[in-house]
């Protein structure tokens, strides 16, 4: 959706976020 | 016929509840193998931790909707609990994809993603009804008390905790409608441009944090 500016790299995910990888 | 605003929002909160009228309130059967494989089963803590929740969201929501609401705001609940699952199902199958991982002990043990995650899910439900709520009562309608943050308040949650499940949240729901998409990415904003900033936020600590152990990105110098 071209509105949202997705940030996140590829090489990140929701594990990375909360510390969990 | 003529979609007028408040048919258009009727018809999202058709689309919402005809998205989750297959899932159930309760973790599916691929969720409980996720569970299985962590060393430490989280399946207890995660049904206790939505019931707890579950009455805390009743209750906030008859004090800021009317005491007369509480069944409502139970309903309200177990939709974002349906969307909870089937958000945390997904993002699992697209982390196992990424990682090649299939033990998530620390993830699906940490309380602090679950409540972030149960609280974006209930923001999607929430600002479908409100979306309908103002089209069709104004801004006197008693549910535009529930715009966000309030959801934030009543899980006592840090904005930057939820501001991290956001993006996450948004791949990994391919249904959610181009206006929930805004409508989450303007939450974004409101964290990282106001609440994120207020005095007791975790974003203090975190800048804290890597400015010690070096991790922070340098300052930018000003512009000339």
């Amino acid at each position: 959706t071209q509105d949202y500016h997705f940030g996140l790299e590829d090489h990140e995910g929701i594990s990375e976020l909360f510390d969990c990888d | 016929p003529q979609q007028t605003p408040i048919r258009a929002a009727m018809y999202s909160i058709q689309q919402l509840r005809g998205e989750l009228t297959s899932i159930s309130d309760q973790p599916s059967g691929i969720l409980m193998v996720y569970f299985k494989n962590c060393t430490v089963d989280p399946s207890e803590d995660i049904t206790k931790r939505v019931d707890q929740f579950g009455q805390i969201f009743s209750q906030k929501f008859a004090q800021a909707v009317g005491q007369r609401c509480e069944g409502l705001g139970k309903k309200r609940f177990t939709l974002g609990v349906q969307l909870y699952y089937k958000v945390m199902e997904s993002m699992l199958k697209s982390e196992e994809k990424r990682l090649s991982v299939q033990n998530f002990s620390k993830l699906l043990n940490n309380a602090t993603f679950h409540t972030s995650l149960l609280a974006c899910a209930l923001e999607v439900v929430l600002a479908t009804y409100v979306g309908y709520s103002l089209k069709n009562g104004g801004s006197e309608s008693p549910e535009t008390n529930l715009c966000f943050p309030w959801i934030l308040d009543v899980f006592q949650l840090h904005a930057f905790d939820v501001y991290k499940v956001i993006e996450s949240f948004i791949k990994a729901e391919p249904t959610l409608k181009h206006d929930m998409i805004e409508h989450l990415g303007r939450c974004e904003q409101q964290i990282m441009e106001s609440i994120a900033w207020k005095s007791d936020s975790l974003l203090f600590e975190l800048l804290r944090q890597s400015r010690e152990d070096g991790t922070g990105e340098q300052a930018e110098p000003p512009a000339t």
